[in-house]
């Protein structure tokens, strides 16, 4: 019963590349797909990182942030923080 | 910048190492970049470093060269379309690291000379991660991700927030990776001292950046109709032209408003016809808008006592005060009838305190990780003067625009070391991130922090000294497998850490009963308990990288009262990169609550001073 209001960003970090040849795009919109329930989940991926590191940004709610924490490739998710020049 | 390097010692004629420094590229997460600007120009310049593998892709009317070699932007709200730097920042920023020499640099006639970086030759490339609206994390990580992957030598981000768990914080895991990568990042500490505990740069893994005074201080000193002198602090290009003005004090004309807010000359709380042609005299920076808003020739501020000789660029002629020259002022406008004052134009004059550190300079203690001191490292960041973009305002009141601008925070500090990591890797091309952080800590030269007396917790190690980093006798190295240790130590799982790494990293028994204050750190930190005795063991490992056949003896520094043991007390190296180990041992019967304890261990061979400060503090 999520609004889009309830959707906040969310990075998920995924730590380091993985070993061999992957999609990570497939491999971001696959998660993202498992804790989105239905419809389509592009407009809900806002970032992927796969040049240095593993991880995605993605508009989620509460409920999606929890169930992707949970997942064991998941190393953290967190609300992206606005920082500031100093 | 015009003055500050050549404070810090690398000199115009510092020895140099220029077909190196021109394959260093110095990444900077920032604002953006004017490309345009003569600290930018690529003339004499070769084609991009072969190891380059990044794009120019600065948006719509942005063109790079051999000096600026990438550009990319990233906006989470897609409002920014351009890496063009429209705020400043990273115009000033980039330019204090790497800029070329741009002759006749000043700010409306102020703080002339050749503006320049510490690395001219070296490149430069850009990540646009900052907004009007802030630095999101998002497009923080982003910048990482295509900093590390494009192939530059060092990060430079003056940016930050407040403290936050490293699985949590963009640049702790930005820099994370690139430290794996062989990427030192360079940090901004943060503006929100001197209270202790404010500083959000806490990773080990990056060094983090305190802000200090240089010798250069701006004043702007205020005539009385007495002849007398005071000493005020702005930036201010104006000049009365040798005509004092009558002065009145802000709340003896109040406007239609409530008596409290006249009282400091806030919002439209004076009365115009009572301060035209004059010069008011306001308790808080408010007035300087109020005072001019109602037809005032000039203003004078009472200022923060605490907050120290750090001047704000003003658009007209005005000026800030400590409280006791405030009263000054006061008491002699009670003397006589026909008060009156001139406003000169600011100039600069010889600070022989200086480096003081910036009351706004974030503090330690580290809140995430207590055992690891930060700030690492003192430099410049009160009144620096670099490039900016000349769309951008000066500041949020100011809207004139100039080529260059004199501004302060941990954020102008951050590229001076930023710079210092640039000179020194041209001289040491191979060494690690760690050792280069090593080298820049244990040669920093001691300080003082007279003003808040958080000693080390203000400073870090000391104040930069980029000639000396460069022979560094002994450094202490730390690899990614060493921060892996670390972490496990304070309760990081292996699967988490197997999933960081991507290498079956596990936790060992031996590293969850380890301290991090035993990660092989160029400074020693712990929290101790108040009043009871306690005895405080740091273990380190150096390696030699100065000469091969060398001796080096311990020397101990403390005023603090606690007992420093170290064993062995000397160390013989027969080769370059062996390695020795020493324990150091702190011992004292208690101190009181809150007490700060500094003390140093210095091991010298002789022609080099490898420094590692000791900074304790106490606990209820």
């Amino acid at each position: 019963g999520a609004t889009e209001e309830d959707r906040k960003v969310y990075i998920v970090y995924l730590g380091s590349l993985p070993q061999g040849e992957y999609s990570l795009s497939s491999l971001h919109q696959n998660m993202l797909q498992e804790v989105v329930d239905g419809g389509s989940v592009e407009n809900l991926m806002v970032r992927s990182y796969k040049r240095s590191f593993n991880g995605f940004a993605a508009k989620l709610t509460e409920n999606e942030m929890q169930k992707l924490a949970t997942k064991k490739e998941v190393v953290s998710v967190f609300p992206s923080r606005t920082l500031q020049l100093q | 910048t015009t003055n500050s390097w050549d404070f810090i010692g690398l000199k115009e004629s510092v020895k140099r190492n220029p077909s190196v420094e021109s394959d260093v590229i110095v990444g900077v997460l920032d604002s953006g970049i004017w490309p345009e600007s003569e600290s930018f120009s690529d003339e004499g310049f070769g084609p991009a470093p072969k190891k380059w593998k990044g794009v120019c892709k600065g948006g719509r009317n942005f063109t790079c060269n051999k000096k600026l070699i990438g550009a990319r932007f990233y906006s989470l709200n897609e409002l920014e379309e351009t890496a063009r730097d429209t705020n400043g920042h990273g115009t000033h920023t980039a330019s204090t690291a790497a800029g070329i020499d741009a002759k006749d640099a000043n700010f409306f006639g102020l703080g002339k000379g050749t503006a320049r970086g510490a690395v001219p030759s070296s490149r430069i490339a850009v990540y646009k991660v900052c907004s009007e609206f802030g630095c999101s994390g998002v497009d923080i990580l982003a910048g990482f991700d295509d900093a590390i992957a494009d192939g530059v030598d060092l990060l430079s981000l003056s940016l930050g927030g407040d403290p936050t768990d490293f699985s949590q914080d963009p640049v702790s895991i930005g820099s994370f990776h690139a430290m794996a990568k062989g990427i030192l990042t360079l940090n901004a500490a943060g503006n929100s001292g001197p209270d202790p505990g404010t500083t959000g740069s806490v990773a080990p893994w990056l060094m983090s950046v305190a802000a200090t005074t240089t010798d250069r201080l701006f004043v702007d000193r205020i005539v009385l109709g007495n002849e007398k002198d005071v000493m005020g602090f702005s930036i201010n290009g104006f000049s009365l032209n040798g005509e004092k003005f009558p002065l009145v004090v802000g709340n003896d004309v109040p406007g239609d408003c409530a008596q409290s807010d006249s009282l400091k000359c806030s919002g439209s709380c004076l009365n115009s016809s009572a301060v035209e042609g004059k010069i008011v005299l306001c308790e808080l920076s408010e007035g300087t808008i109020a005072a001019r808003q109602a037809g005032a020739v000039g203003s004078i501020i009472l200022k923060d006592t605490v907050s120290g000789p750090v001047s704000f660029v003003v658009s007209w002629p005005s000026s800030s005060v400590t409280s006791k020259d405030y009263h000054r002022i006061i008491s002699y406008i009670n003397s006589t009838k026909n008060p009156q004052a001139e406003i000169l134009k600011t100039e600069s004059i010889k600070d022989s305190d200086a480096p003081v550190v910036a009351f706004f300079s974030s503090r330690g203690p580290n809140t995430i990780l207590p055992e690891i001191l930060k700030p690492d490292i003192s430099a410049p960041g009160v009144n620096i003067l670099a490039a900016y973009s000349p769309i951008a305002s000066l500041t949020r009141e100011d809207k004139r625009h100039a080529k260059f601008n004199i501004i302060s925070g941990t954020s102008m500090a951050c590229p001076h070391v930023a710079g210092v990591v640039a000179y020194v890797k041209t001289f040491h091309p191979t060494w690690s991130p760690s050792a280069i952080k090593s080298a820049i800590m244990t040669t920093a030269r001691p300080m003082n922090d007279s003003i808040t007396s958080q000693a080390e917790f203000a400073y870090g190690s000391g104040f930069v000294d980029p000639t000396n980093a460069l022979n560094p006798g002994l450094v202490y190295e730390t690899f990614e497998e060493d921060y892996i240790r670390m972490l496990c130590s304070i309760g990081y799982s292996s699967e988490k850490l197997r999933r960081l790494t991507g290498n079956n990293n596990t936790c060992l028994e031996a590293s969850k009963k380890a301290s991090p204050k035993d990660l092989n750190y160029p400074s020693m930190t712990s929290e101790v308990s108040a009043g009871t005795p306690f005895t405080i063991n740091f273990h380190r490992t150096v390696t030699n990288v100065g000469l091969p056949n060398s001796t080096y003896e311990v020397h101990v520094f403390s005023n603090s009262g606690v007992r420093i043991n170290t064993v062995p007390k000397v160390l013989s190296f027969k080769s370059l990169n062996e390695k020795k180990s020493f324990d150091v041992t702190v011992t004292s019967n208690g101190v009181a609550a809150n007490t700060i304890l500094s003390a140093s261990v210095v091991w010298s061979d002789g022609k080099h001073r490898v420094r590692s400060p000791i900074a304790l503090i106490a606990k209820e």
